[in-house]
């Protein structure tokens, strides 16, 4: 299985539609793909019809009771979603107290990793959706993953989150002492504007060998796919966003054998 | 004094680009203006060009040894803007440590109100900048401000956020005893596609009393003015997005004399 997060400590700059639209991407070929939600918020839960608030279950059982290393449990636990060959594993509004539940207790870190090592031969990915804060849930998706996928947005205070998120990576990594690969992902560019063509080409400079080398363009077909409760390549496969991320897949693919 | 918070829960809806448009718009009419950041990612500190990960100090130093009460040391972490009139109260990092070290202590999150208690003569209106997640900051907002402005996108998965951040608000308000008037502000619309258009019509037939009649349209102007620095007003003061804020404004201090 192959293991990726999708994070960036900034709101608003892609995560989610990261993983839907690479989700889909991976599933069109043939892959199966296991999506996680680690945001209280459950915007990928939400996305697929799902109601963060009143779910039975999600994700938040498995940090208690040993759950996290019983199969048949986590597996009642995941869902379907809109295209077969995709299951997600949802989020709770409850996991907004894990932080303040699990503080100091051992081993809180590794709960996700432990889900996955028992899933691993139920599937082919797992795509790490990651809530906009460092805390317990985060540090699960760093400890859990073999690589980073940070999007961020062309803009100046993006720069600013994106120091921070490196940071962050640094520290969580070296105190699990191992290093993680990481790919700085453009998202919403704009070639319009002015601010948006300088930022990337500032930020190509501050991390030259770790941002992609195209960008994901703003794109309002993402908006009518979350509308509908479609993987964007389902609504439209052929629109500018989806291609972007097309290219971007192929890409990850490729550094992933390099490795 | 009037405080107004600008919250929701869902990250890059829109929160720090109203507080500075609001900002810079009041101060144009001669309004001496605070704008506080209660984000531990410091989005509007780092728009003003101030570091949180290395200022000295912060919202965060008011948490302790009754520094809230001390006007004094409160003017001392006060800083200016780019435009004479505002001043910003700023955040740093540690703010996402809070959580953790005050849970359970008592009046935690009523140290705001008291801030802006000492503050009352120096400023004519105070705009909370808020995180996405709900929290000890979010509480200090919410118990400070006499009004509630929820910036929300206009697309699907924004209007599950807007539920929880309305149970939320009911939830504080309760607890507290009092009610806050609050207005949802449609933002990042774009009239070309249909996901918007008919999310925008849902929104105001589920919110009828709440919903501001208009919506602030997506403007690349906002990011030119992040990346210079400027209040969007400063940078283009007839921009579309600035003559939307402007009616927003209108609307808003309109809905404060009725009171
Ligand atoms: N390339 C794009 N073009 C146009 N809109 C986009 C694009 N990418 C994301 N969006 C839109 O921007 C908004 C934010 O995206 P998304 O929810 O994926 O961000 P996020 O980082 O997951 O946010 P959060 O921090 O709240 O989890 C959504 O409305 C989404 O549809
Ligand atoms: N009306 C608009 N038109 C175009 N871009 C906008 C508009 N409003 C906000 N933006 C851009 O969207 C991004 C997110 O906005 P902003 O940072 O204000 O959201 P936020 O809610 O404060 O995010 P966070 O949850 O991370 O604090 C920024 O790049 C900003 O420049
Ligand atoms: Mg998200
Ligand atoms: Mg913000």
């Amino acid at each position: 299985m192959r293991i990726w997060s999708i994070a960036n400590q900034k709101g608003g700059v892609g995560k989610t539609t990261s993983v839907v639209s690479l989700g889909g991407l991976l599933a069109e070929r043939g892959a199966r793909v296991l999506l996680i939600d680690l945001d209280p918020h459950g915007s990928l839960t939400s996305y697929f019809r799902y109601d963060p608030d009143s779910l039975e279950t999600s994700l938040y059982d498995l940090f208690f009771n040993q759950r996290c290393k019983d199969l048949d449990y986590i597996r009642t636990v995941v869902k379907p979603t809109s295209r077969k060959g995709v299951d997600l594993l949802p989020a709770t509004t409850s996991l907004a107290t894990l932080e303040r539940q699990v503080s100091g207790q051992d081993g809180m870190g590794l709960v996700l990793a432990k889900t996955l090592a028992q899933l691993w031969d139920d599937y082919d990915y797992a795509l790490l959706d990651t809530p906009p804060i460092l805390g317990v849930l985060l540090v699960n998706a760093l400890a859990a993953c073999q690589r980073l996928v940070i999007p961020t947005q062309t803009e100046h205070l993006a720069l600013k989150g994106l120091e921070r998120m490196v940071h962050t990576l640094r520290m969580v990594m070296s105190s699990q002492n191992r290093q993680l690969p990481y790919t700085i992902v453009p998202t919403l560019f704009d070639r319009r504007t002015q601010a948006s063509v300088i930022t990337l080409k500032e930020m190509r400079q501050l991390y030259p060998e770790h941002v992609w080398q195209e960008a994901i363009p703003i794109d309002t077909k993402f908006r009518d796919a979350s509308h509908e409760g479609l993987f964007p390549n389902e609504l439209d496969s052929s629109s500018r966003g989806v291609r972007a991320y097309r290219h971007l897949l192929a890409e990850l693919e490729q550094a992933e054998e390099v490795k």
